[in-house]
């Protein structure tokens, strides 16, 4: 059992609040993920639908983020059915 | 799909939708689980050349290059990084890590959305006819998002996010995820996006019916579609050693029953499992069943198990009995052993002939395709219903449209029951669900875009709504099959689908972007959560809201049960798509206890495009039971044109 396992969450980015030391919404986001954890990667970025990215985090990692400017919201992965 | 085209007036030779090339610049997103590319639904034969608008493209992977797209199938993308981050990575020997189908659910539907013309299609000879889609001439994008393991919101929020940028004008979505609030589900969030672009959204009910509450899918940016039935089906009758006969249905070819009368068990008489009357696996008793026809139980497993069961049990035959659950709904399968559905009432008197007689004998005779059933359409009971749990002032599900025994394309890689041992391949499959029932809204809507360019999604989804049946030529209402009475709009939303109608509405509820966030801002979601949703910062202003003013083609309106008098206003604008003309209100309602007013009683239009607003009044004069409902229906029309609103009162 690992110790501090991991999910898949979303994170909505507020990206009107992007500081302007950033040159491309990507590097903001990678840089608000690597804050709190060196090794989570972001699995996609979304850029028409949202402004964010999903990636695995810990719950710790997820808490973390959460306090992080930017962050509209971190939402755990849902699944869904076929009809 | 055979049949549906002609049950919804589609496809005679003067067609109001003509094979103009208009219909073939509208192409249809399908979010589902791929799609195998060798169907001839997807023959690019007659199309010409790719919408120049299209930035998609087709994607390489496991058997599949880009050359299994053409001018039909003009995308194919695939999303399982948020699959293989949860479940592991993707086991190609069981599945493609591609676009491809696998499955079939995938191909059946973007097949029913905007199949081409095939001629004599059938399964097993059953439904035979010129299949097709909805939408011959339109295009198709396949996004594939579900995989064996399920559909993961990452993965459907990343194919919204590429559908919205590819440039589809459809989205079609036969899946769902319960009933989390807008912001939280990426459904309604990728939807709202894609509305925003002008991309009309259609998506399944749920098959949670016939209980209350049961919908998914419930943003009003989203077009939510029930199911309903077809006048077809497939009768397969049990015939008792006693001499009584029962209808049933079936889809089951191969080699057929001894013409004699053969021994008859129920499936809990032959079993020492607690369950056995399921014919679950590994439950029942060879000794028992060799040589029999069985008596399964509905539920829990799937019905194309319970025969396989018995098959491999040394059974040489099944009848399949509803129970409560289902009541008098038939859905047919291509059963792996001579087999019948029967209604719960049939079943229960079947087994009373079980218990009553010391040798039981039976046999099923098989029927065929016989079309011209009525009544119909009559509400599945599977179909989701409302009331709508999450924004109870809009009324869901918004339509309904054929979602029982629909023949569509199927997958290559499995036979028509989807179990592991059935090696038949067919081209087409007969399925049932609202899962089936959205992209035949999917494929309308893309006729309707074709017609009407200009339209919005919300002027589509109305022309939809407001032009639906709720009564059958007769003048009786449409049935719900669960409990055989009428149907009410909290199970067929604003009715069934008439894309004829549709096609000439004459009025339209439409509704902009910032209708929308308006409707956000009266449900007093916080800045961040429609910021989630909208992508922009703070939208809601120092203004009162109301969501009653929120211009939905239907009517939602709700009551305290504690009574005394209580009026609701609710107002709504209309937009003329048609000719000049004067529109007259006229209102219907089953309860006396709600006075209900329109204010002003006529509208008259002397151009296109131009806007009226009306307001209604319902006032409940009395008190009513908790939880009790009745319902209404306001109309107004010119004489030509009937712009029809359900209305569903509620006491909570």
């Amino acid at each position: 059992v690992e110790e501090n396992p991991k999910s898949t969450y979303i994170i909505r980015m507020a990206k009107y609040q992007m500081p302007a030391v950033f040159e491309h919404h990507t590097r903001w986001y990678d840089s608000s993920l690597k804050s709190v954890s060196g090794s989570a990667e972001m699995l996609y970025t979304y850029n028409n639908v949202v402004h964010g990215y999903s990636t695995k985090l810990t719950a710790q990692e997820v808490e973390a983020l959460k306090a992080q400017p930017g962050v509209l919201s971190v939402w755990p992965e849902l699944k869904y059915e076929l009809h | 799909t055979t049949r549906t085209p002609e049950f919804l007036g589609l496809g005679k030779s003067d067609s109001i939708y003509p094979e103009s090339d208009s219909g073939s610049d509208v192409i249809i997103g399908v979010l589902d689980t791929g799609v195998w590319p060798e169907s001839k639904s997807f023959d690019d034969t007659g199309l010409g050349p790719v919408p120049s608008g299209w930035k998609g493209a087709c994607e390489t992977g496991t058997n599949f290059s880009a050359s299994n797209c053409n001018r039909k199938l003009i995308g194919a993308r695939f999303f399982s990084k948020g699959y293989e981050a949860t479940l592991g990575p993707i086991d190609t020997s069981r599945e493609s890590k591609s676009p491809r189908d696998d499955d079939g659910h995938g191909t059946h539907t973007a097949s029913t959305a905007a199949g081409s013309v095939v001629e004599g299609a059938s399964l097993f000879g059953y439904a035979q006819g010129s299949a097709r889609g909805m939408a011959t001439r339109a295009r198709i994008a396949a996004y594939k998002v579900c995989w064996v393991g399920g559909c993961f919101s990452s993965d459907i929020l990343k194919a919204i996010d590429q559908a919205v940028e590819d440039n589809v004008n459809v989205l079609s979505m036969s899946l769902g995820g319960g009933m989390s609030d807008y912001y939280r589900d990426s459904v309604a969030v990728g939807a709202f996006a894609a509305m925003e672009k002008g991309i009309f959204v259609s998506c399944s009910a749920g098959n949670a019916g016939p209980s209350s509450f049961s919908l998914s899918n419930l943003a009003p940016w989203i077009t939510t579609v029930g199911a309903g039935t077809l006048d077809r089906d497939f009768p397969a009758y049990v015939s008792l050693g006693n001499g009584k006969n029962f209808s049933g249905v079936s889809l089951y070819k191969g080699n057929t029953l001894p013409g004699t009368l053969l021994p008859f068990i129920y499936a809990a008489n032959a079993s020492n499992a607690t369950n056995g009357n399921l014919c679950m696996m590994g439950t029942l008793i060879p000794e028992k069943v060799a040589g029999k026809i069985v008596i399964c139980d509905r539920g829990v497993n799937a019905r194309v198990q319970k025969g396989s069961v018995v098959k491999a049990a040394g059974g040489l035959g099944m009848v399949l009995a509803n129970t409560a659950a289902n009541g008098e709904e038939l859905v047919a399968d291509a059963h792996l052993l001579p087999a019948t559905s029967v209604g719960q009432k049939s079943g229960d008197d079947i087994k009373k002939y079980l218990s009553s007689d010391p040798k039981p004998s039976v046999t099923i005779l098989f029927e065929g395709t016989k079309v011209g059933v009525q009544p119909s359409p009559v509400v599945a009971a599977f179909s989701s219903r409302g009331p709508n749990s999450i924004t109870p002032e809009i009324l869901k599900p918004d339509i309904i449209a054929p979602g029982v025994n629909i023949l569509a394309g199927w997958s290559g890689a499995l036979g028509p029951t989807g179990l592991p041992i059935d090696d038949r391949r067919v081209p087409f499959n007969i399925i049932s669900g609202t899962s089936m029932s959205c992209p035949h809204v999917s494929g309308l809507a893309a006729l309707l875009k074709g017609a009407h360019p200009d339209w919005s999604p919300a002027a589509i989804r109305s022309a939809l709504m407001t032009t639906a049946y709720t009564v059958y030529k007769n003048g009786r209402n449409i049935l719900d099959i669960a409990t055989g009475k009428p149907s009410t709009p909290f199970d067929h939303g604003a009715g069934h689908v008439d894309p004829i109608a549709a096609h000439d509405p004459g009025l339209v509820y439409d509704l902009t972007v910032d209708d929308y966030v308006n409707f956000l801002c009266a449900l007093n979601y916080t800045d961040d959560q429609i910021s989630g949703l909208t992508r922009k910062e703070g939208s809601c202003k120092a203004k009162k809201y109301s969501v009653t003013d929120f211009n939905y083609p239907s009517f939602a309106v709700n009551f305290q049960s504690t009574g005394g008098s209580t009026v609701a206003k609710y107002t709504r604008t209309l937009t003329n798509v048609g000719p000049a003309g004067t529109y007259k209100v006229s209102l219907k309602s089953e309860t006396q206890m709600v006075k209900v007013s329109v204010v002003p009683e006529t509208l008259t239009f002397s151009q296109r495009n131009e806007k009226k607003s009306y307001t209604v009044t319902f006032n409940a004069v009395g008190a009513m039971k908790p939880n009790s409902n009745s319902f209404g229906h306001i109309e107004w029309s010119d004489g030509k044109h009937t712009v029809g609103s359900p209305i569903a009162f509620s006491w909570s």
